[in-house]
């Protein structure tokens, strides 16, 4: 299956899960 | 300008390189500090939609590594004291 590229808000998402302490 | 993706290109490869000298923390934040310069580049600085994809991508791989070293530095912290 094609890859499904991960959306700018996902990141954004992830983004902050990592930031968060 | 594309300063900012060249930005984002110098700190993704000073966080692959504490990365493998094993300094996880500056490691860490570098991997942050890089998807968040991708992360702009891609929202406000015009780019393809192949060059979108391709950093989108990468970003995907630098969060997934931040994550594994933030479990792992997690992890480390609560192990006792050596």
């Amino acid at each position: 299956a094609k890859k499904s590229t991960i959306s700018d808000d996902e990141i954004e998402r992830q983004l902050r899960a990592l930031g968060v302490d | 300008t594309n300063n900012n993706l060249q930005k984002a290109i110098d700190l993704a490869s000073k966080a692959a390189q504490e990365d493998k000298a094993q300094n996880y923390e500056e490691a860490l934040r570098l991997y942050q500090a890089a998807v968040q310069y991708f992360l702009h580049v891609v929202k406000y600085e015009a780019q393809g939609d192949k060059a979108k994809h391709s950093i989108r991508a990468k970003c995907a791989e630098y969060l997934d590594r931040a994550e594994k070293l933030k479990e792992y530095l997690k992890k480390k912290e609560k192990a006792p004291p050596a």
